[in-house]
């Protein structure tokens, strides 16, 4: 060892793309968010770290492309030369942040030739994110000289060295041996593709699928980010700059792994500020994910808050001071993540948040730093710190979240003939390019 | 030796500086460096990279010098130069 080795004394890191290639018509967000999700994904599958995408300004580590003298000591040259670099753990402020040189021709799937391959690049320097450092062996991601493409991200695994390194820091996960030498195959190849997350459903949309410009929502919440609207066995999700995936809603159980089959619906869903998880309630009980997979030795039931065992309206962390809320019809609850229990003098009038209604269906935060509270088809913003909803509100939720003009619907009444097919006459098909909307789903 | 030419603006000393291969310039003497230490750093950073420990700025030794790379050094700070016995 040549320096003293640091490393996080945390196990749950955050991470967030701060900023992204400027002139990359190649690698779009999604797909450099993507690229950095299965970079971390290599150390995470085998040490015991977990890594979680976050909106805010407050991650772990901060990744950044940037050209020249960005001001930390390391400036960049241009094309070639150096292209990245990260900061160790430790008590610095910038520790485990990564940049990348915005100078470099980054690529992803293309030839040696094309420019330097951002997966590879990322798994080395998160190498050092997590307080490795280079070493000179030759098959290591971790010699700091750039090797050319890695190959495809779902696939790559690091050589038995690096593990070993890595173990040297962390120790091992659970779920990996460490006895698995160069040359001999696994038992069995780790269900790569399994971690991806995946709300696109190969089948027809069923026909109990909810219109989604004419509910109202079980559930709302914010994860990782971005919006999750749920209905029934069914959710919407929408990006961080409030973009919908797809017009078709997700089934729950084809994304959340885990949930009984026969839940046909959530009460209310919020992500654990602490650890980044996410809870779902139903009645009395309550379920908690690692990402899109369920924990083991859930359900359990509500009472561990501390709350009564008749259910939850609504769920949320305010961002003013990090605690979760509760609602349930007129009153409300503040429970503190890090102690694990209720504040005392909780419940109080769910009144005190004025302009809201009782009988929340939910709510949640959002990355402008409001709260916001959904009831029937309608929702309030409460602005930062405030507990009064804003004037002008209630708005629709159809119109100013799910891409709803005020008199569309997703479908047209399976009841009553489609006059457009049948007659010809196209007026009456509702046309989403009228409404200056083209959505697309897609993935990275 | 001759700087390397794919360094980008970086004589081939002030690589050997930036990576760690040799100590900070002397604030009094400014950038001179002795030609026993410049070898031995060569030598370092080629026996690092996988070359043949020539101790001089050969082919081999430029074109390594010349790839991209991470930004960190190989050698951190503070562990070059003569220790303390």
């Amino acid at each position: 060892a040549l320096m003293p080795q640091s490393k996080w004394n945390k196990r749950h890191l955050s991470w967030r793309v701060r900023t992204f290639p400027k002139d990359s018509a190649l690698l779009g967000h999604d797909t450099v968010r993507a690229l950095m999700h299965y970079a971390l994904k290599v150390w995470s599958d085998i040490a015991p770290l977990n890594f979680h995408e976050v909106a805010g300004s407050d991650a772990d580590i901060q990744i950044d492309f940037t050209k020249a003298d960005h001001e930390d000591g390391y400036p960049f040259d241009g094309p070639g030369g150096t292209v990245a670099h990260a900061f160790f753990p430790g008590e610095k402020f910038s520790a485990g942040d990564t940049h990348f040189d915005d100078d470099e021709a980054w690529t992803f799937r293309s030839p040696d030739a094309d420019g330097v391959d951002l997966f590879a690049v990322a798994v080395h320097e998160f190498g050092h994110a997590i307080g490795l450092i280079h070493t000179s062996a030759v098959e290591s991601i971790m010699r700091p000289y750039y090797q050319g493409p890695v190959g495809d991200p779902l696939k790559y695994h690091l050589t038995y060295e690096d593990k070993v390194r890595v173990w040297q820091l962390y120790g091992v996960r659970d779920s990996v041996s460490h006895t698995d030498r160069p040359g001999v195959p696994p038992p069995t190849e780790p269900p790569v593709l399994g971690d991806v997350p995946n709300n696109r459903s190969t089948l027809p949309m069923a026909r109990d699928a909810p219109d989604r410009c004419s509910s109202h929502f079980d559930a709302v919440a914010q994860i990782r980010g971005e919006a999750f609207f749920f209905k029934g066995k069914y959710f919407w999700r929408l990006t961080r700059e409030k973009h919908l995936v797809s017009l078709r809603p997700a089934q729950i159980h084809r994304f959340w792994r885990g949930l009984p089959p026969s839940l046909d619906g959530v009460d209310a869903v919020y992500e654990r500020a602490a650890d980044h998880k996410i809870v779902f309630f139903k009645g009395s009980r309550y379920w908690l994910f690692k990402d899109n997979i369920m924990e083991e030795g859930y359900p359990r039931p509500i009472s561990d808050f501390g709350l009564p065992l008749d259910g939850v309206d609504a769920a949320f962390v305010w961002l003013h001071n990090h605690k979760t809320y509760f609602f349930r019809e007129r009153r409300y609850w503040r429970y503190d993540e890090q102690l694990r229990q209720m504040d005392p003098g909780y419940p109080k009038a769910s009144a005190l948040w004025k302009g809201l209604p009782p009988d929340l269906d939910d709510a949640m935060s959002w990355s402008d730093g409001s709260s916001y509270f959904f009831k029937g088809r309608e929702y309030w913003r409460v602005p930062g710190s405030a507990v009064e909803a804003e004037p002008g509100f209630p708005r629709l939720t159809s119109t100013d979240w799910l891409l709803c003009s005020q008199m569309q619907a997703d479908s047209p009444d399976p009841e009553a003939p489609d006059a457009a097919a049948t007659t010809g006459d196209t007026r009456r098909q509702p046309d989403r390019a009228h409404d200056g909307y083209e959505v697309c789903s897609c993935t990275s | 030796g001759a700087a390397p030419s794919g360094t980008a603006q970086l004589d081939s000393v002030d690589w050997l500086s930036r990576f760690g291969y040799l100590p900070s310039p002397d604030p009094v003497t400014g950038q001179l460096q002795t030609q026993e230490a410049l070898t031995r750093a060569i030598r370092a950073m080629q026996r690092f990279g996988g070359l043949k420990e020539t101790g001089i700025f050969d082919q081999d030794t430029l074109l390594l010098m010349g790839t991209p790379r991470c930004s960190l050094p190989d050698v951190p700070e503070g562990s070059t130069g003569r220790s303390r016995r």
